[in-house]
Order: C-alpha cells, then structure tokens, then sequence
C-alpha cells in the first residue's frame, strides 16, 4: 500500500469507474457521482476492512492471521503517508459527490452515510476494535 | 496475445476473457455514444 | 501501474468465479473451511485459500513440472494439461526430452547419475545403508559424518565445522542457540526463510535493513546501539548481523568487505549464509569470502548447504573450534533431527574432493565464463537483468504475471527449462525469470538458449531496460 504505483493505479480505477458509470446515458451527472462514491465507498470497506489475513503465507505463526488490511498497513503504525492518502480520497470524493450533485438532500444523506462507512474504520481509535 | 499479457487476461479462462472483452466494448461503445451525445 | 491492473483484474474475476461456484454451479471445497473442522485452529486463511484458488492456480502447469531425470543439464519433463474445468492438470503421456535445464541449482554439474560422486554414492548405500534412523547424539554419528566435517574445514580454511541433514534446519535450528533475549539480530531485507525463522525462534529482537544497503546496515547499527534494549534500554549482550552470500532471488552478491569493516568497527559478529554462493564463487569455489580474498577466520559463523554446488542436500555450520563444540552440544538440530544420510553425504565429500582437485578449477571456470557470457547478452538484448555481474543467479525482470506464464510455456515449447518466479515470493510488480548457470551447459547451449530468449522477448516485448548497452 505504500508504493506510488498502487496510489496511482487506485486513482486510475477510481476515475474509471466514474467515467464508466457516467457513460451510462439513462445515469445523470449528480446519480453517477453518488454511484461512483458508493461504489468506491463499499468495494474499499470490504477490501481494507473486512478481509483478514494474508494472500499467502507467512512466517509470522499467524499474527496478522485475524487483522484486515488496514490494520496490518506499515504493521499497525498510524499516521503514515498511506494511511493519509487512503482518508483523503474518500473526503475528495465526499466534496465532489455533493458539490455534483447540487447538495440535493438524498444525495447528501447517502453520500455522508457512505462517507462515515469510509472513515470511521479507520480512525487509530479503532485500531484492532471489532 | 500483447493485449492479453498486458491486462492480465492472459492468465484467465476463455470464458472469463468472453466476459471481460465484453465489459470493455460495452463500456466503450457507451462512453463514445455518451461522448458524442454530450460533445 | 499495468501490475495493478492486472492483479485487480484476475482478483475481480476470482470473485466472480467464486460467486458463480457458490450460487450456481457446485460450491469449491477448499473455498471454507470443512465443518467437521470448525474447532480445529484454521489451516489457512480463507484469503490465503483464495488467492491460491484463483491467482496462483492458474499457472499451476508452470509452477509444478514433473522432472523424470536427474535435474542436470538437460532434463526430460512430462506434459500435463487442465482440465476442461481449469481445475485440475492431467498428463498427456508426452515426455519432453532432454530439455535444457536453465533452472536447477546445479552450479558446478555435480547433478550426475554417473561419474565418481555417483559410484562412490551407490558405494556408501551398499555399505551403510541409506536411513540413519537417529540423531547425532546417538547411533546417528557416523564416520562419514565426521569425515565430511574434517574435509569440509579444511576446504573452508576454519577450525571445525558441523554438518546437519537439512539445510533449512541448519540456520532455523541453529540461529536459537547463539542468540538469545536481550540479543539483537540485524537481518538483511531479502533473508531467506529459514533465517526469518531461525530468529523468530531465538526472540532476540530483529531490526531488518535494506538489501545489500551497508549505509541503512550502519545507520541502524548506530541507532540500536545508542537507544539500547527498546524496552529496558539496557546494552545489547551481542549483535549479530546475519548476511547471505548470494540471494537467490535478486542475484546480488553481498558486499561483504563493508560489512566485514562495520563488523570491526561496531564490534558486532557476523552469520554468513552461503547456500548459494559456495562452490559457485570465488576462484577456488571457496565461495564469497574467496571471491572478496578476504580471510574465513575473520567471519563468525560460516553457514551453507551441499544442495545446490555439491548435487547433495543438508547443511553445514563452522567456524572457530569454541563455536562448533557450542553447537554440537547444544543444537536443536543435532538432537532432534536425524543425521544425514550416508549416501548424501558420500557424494557431498565426492565432489568436495573433485572441487578441490584440478577438475574443480575447470569447472568453476566454466561456470565464470558461462555466467558472463549469458548475463552480458541479456543486457545486450535490452532485458531488465538483476544482480551481481559474476553471479551464476540471473533474475530477468517479466514484471506481470501473465507474463512469467507465458515466458515458461513459450521457453518449454523451444526445449528450455526455467524458473518463474511471482508474487508473493516477489514484490507484487516484480515477477521474474531466474535462471540458474550451470557448469554443465556447453557455450552453444548457452548461446542457443540466448536466441530463444531473445525471441520470445520480442514477441512479448520484455526488451524494456533503458539502459541500451551497445
């Protein structure tokens, strides 16, 4: 997670998937945007947030064997560069969902509904909590 | 074959290419409809 | 970023597959864990299972091939095919023959079913049987063994060495019994497993720095000792910084000189693992503190295995007398493991005899000249090659890994066998071939297997290094 190519290639699929979701003719703008930021919102939460472990195995007798991947991110120190990057993006979609969407108010309750989803899991106060 | 190795697909079966390969025309043909529709 | 991409892809379509196997067609067995083993601590972790089911599976074909000879210069290698259900490999019946071997650890050819190592080894089974069936504390301490241990001293210029019958148990088993709590390791990025292991074991606090890197080496040196015990602040009771002489997978020969003058200068001691690099370094295959001429005696503890140079398997230690006695009474390996078996260890002294004799000198220089010669052609085609100029690992960088699947097929398709290897025993966008030089391989071999590399990384335009060297 700290290497700029995954930062990039994060970004790339973020904005890919906008555009996809906005090439959809029957989506309007302010939909799409909401869309895009439930989307990336879920697919990180499940991503960084509930799959444990290790994609292979490690010589660690299991230590990381029952913490997510946002937990095992530079072994559990906060504050790191990645873990900064990875709270930014969600505010940045947050600001532009809404402003895109006009502060409708549906789209604003979803968009902050999802943007808790996004940030309260990875605030260093519930580090390790289940 | 580079279009395969380049984006991974390489490594899946014939049937998950299908897929994928389809995906990306749909979302394609959208995105130029859209972009014409919209420009 | 393309890697990404890629890994993203294939992970997406696992979930779609495993979705599909769930709902639809019949559920995977290995995708949860059996329910009569719910109680059982959990053998794997199901992300763990998935990744094997959907990414590495994959490639099943190229990671497992069947070799049906000795693994020497060329190898004979049976075909196998998926399944219609992408599931599981079945043989066709086809023998690749006399397939060129780019991918044993076969450095000096000692990999023969012929010759005076085999005689002498099909001699040692006649005599002494094949199991040893005890550990070195008992009946398990044979002649050869301490033969072996005689010859291999002499070879490497130390007081006394001790030899074990695996050669991962060699550091995992011996590491715990020099250091201990309130010791510091100081442990080299790229470490192999076993000295992962070996320090785990021992709870001596570890502090990792960055590959062959001696300035991070000396900063972290400096800062543990100034800061102490990170929870008593007490002074370290010694430090130990572990090495290996070759990594097998970045081809790099450590920059031993440097961490010889910090060893001085820190006071700390000095673990060296050679398993890849003795019999393959040096001009008399003494290994790494041969090729750097610099005196064995001046490093602590002296650690390689028989399997890659010598065609035998197991492992050694040596090192001043003190050292060996101290291991010999108190290593975990020495009274649990079983020694090593008679055969293995006649050929390991076979071709210890053969290295130092003048058929050694033509065969280290062949593997010198071999390697040269292959590393300065691949840097020549345009490839992104890793390592040490002289080293006989050669990691050619493929990146994807789609790409290390189609490089192995398509170099088996011209009659070659290589190595791939990928995440996660690489860093995710660093999949890589490694050949392994070997002696054995004439120079039109060599140069022939140059022309197929050469082709097939036009083909898939891995001629990527922007270091054109004209």
């Amino acid at each position: 997670w700290n290497s700029p190519g995954i930062w990039v290639t994060y970004a790339l699929l973020t904005a890919f998937m906008h555009l996809v979701l906005l090439s959809m003719p029957w989506f309007t703008t302010s939909v799409a945007w909401t869309l895009t930021n439930v989307v990336h919102g879920v697919g990180m939460y499940l991503f960084l947030h509930t799959i444990k472990g290790t994609p292979f195995e490690t010589s660690d007798q299991g230590k990381y064997r029952y913490s997510t991947h946002w937990e095992q991110m530079d072994s559990g120190t906060q504050f790191t560069a990645a873990r900064k990057f990875f709270m930014t993006t969600p505010i940045v979609l947050y600001i532009l969902a809404s402003f895109y969407s006009k502060y409708e108010f549906t789209h604003f309750v979803i968009n902050t509904i999802i943007l808790l989803l996004s940030l309260l899991p990875k605030l260093p106060q519930l580090h390790g909590v289940r | 074959f580079i279009y395969c190795l380049t984006t991974g697909i390489y490594m899946l079966d014939a049937w998950e290419r299908y897929v994928f390969n389809s995906c990306l025309i749909l979302v394609l043909s959208m995105s130029f409809y859209t972009a014409y529709a919209f420009l | 970023v393309r890697n990404h991409i890629a890994m993203a892809i294939v992970l997406l379509f696992g979930w779609l597959r495993d979705f599909l196997n769930e709902h639809v067609f019949t559920p995977e067995p290995s995708a949860h864990e059996q329910e009569d083993l719910k109680d059982f601590v959990p053998l794997y972790t199901t992300f763990e299972r998935f990744f094997v089911r959907n990414v590495i599976e994959r490639g099943y074909d190229v990671l497992h091939r069947p070799v049906c000879t000795v693994p020497g210069a060329v190898i004979d290698i049976r075909e196998r095919k998926f399944s219609s259900s992408g599931k599981f490999l079945g043989l066709t019946g086809k023998v690749f023959r006399n397939v060129v071997n780019l991918g044993s650890y076969n450095y000096l050819g000692f990999a023969q079913n012929e010759g005076v190592c085999a005689d002498a080894a099909v001699k040692a089974v006649a005599e002494l049987g094949t199991g040893v069936c005890s550990n070195r504390f008992e009946v398990g301490n044979y002649e050869i063994h301490s033969k072996l241990e005689r010859k291999m001293a002499e070879f490497l210029g130390v007081e006394d060495c001790m030899t074990f019958g695996m050669g991962f148990a060699t550091n995992s088993m011996n590491i715990p019994c020099l250091v201990g709590k309130g010791c510091l390791v100081i442990s080299d990025a790229c470490n192999h497993a076993s000295l992962a292991i070996g320090c785990k074991i021992s709870g001596a606090t570890i502090r990792v720095f960055k590959h062959n890197d001696m300035k991070d080496l000396e900063k972290i040196l400096r800062h543990s000792i100034v800061e102490g015990h990170p929870r008593t602040y007490r002074s370290w009771k010694k430090i130990l910084i572990i090495v290996e002489g070759i990594y097998s997978m970045e081809g790099t020969i450590v920059n031993l000189p440097e961490v010889i003058r910090l060893k001085k200068k820190y006071k700390a001691y000095v673990y060296l693992d050679e398993a890849h690099s003795i019999g393959s370094l040096g001009s008399r295959a003494r290994g790494v503190t041969d090729y750097f001429d610099i005196d064995p005696t001046e490093i602590d503890v002296l650690m390689g295995t028989f399997t890659k140079s010598f065609g035998a398997s197991g492992g050694y230690i040596a090192g001043r007398r003190e050292l060996v006695e101290h291991l010999r009474l108190n290593s975990h390996s020495a009274c649990y493991g079983v020694s090593m078996s008679p055969p293995v260890a006649q050929q390991a002294l076979s071709s210890l005899n053969v290295i130092m004799s003048e058929e050694g000198k033509e065969r280290i220089t062949q593997l010198a000249a071999n390697t040269r010669l292959f590393r300065e052609k691949l840097r020549t085609f345009g490839f992104i090659v890793y390592g040490h100029e002289d080293s006989p690992v050669v990691p050619l960088l493929a990146y994807l890994p789609s790409h290390i699947a189609c490089f192995s097929r398509e170099m088996l398709a011209r009659g070659y066998g290589v190595v791939v290897a990928g995440f996660p025993s690489t860093p995710l966008g660093e999949s890589r071939v490694r050949f392994c030089i070997s002696s054995a391989l004439s120079k039109q071999q060599i140069l022939d297997a140059l022309e197929a590399i050469s082709d097939i990384g036009d083909i898939m335009r891995l001629k990527i290094s922007a270091k054109q060297i004209l």
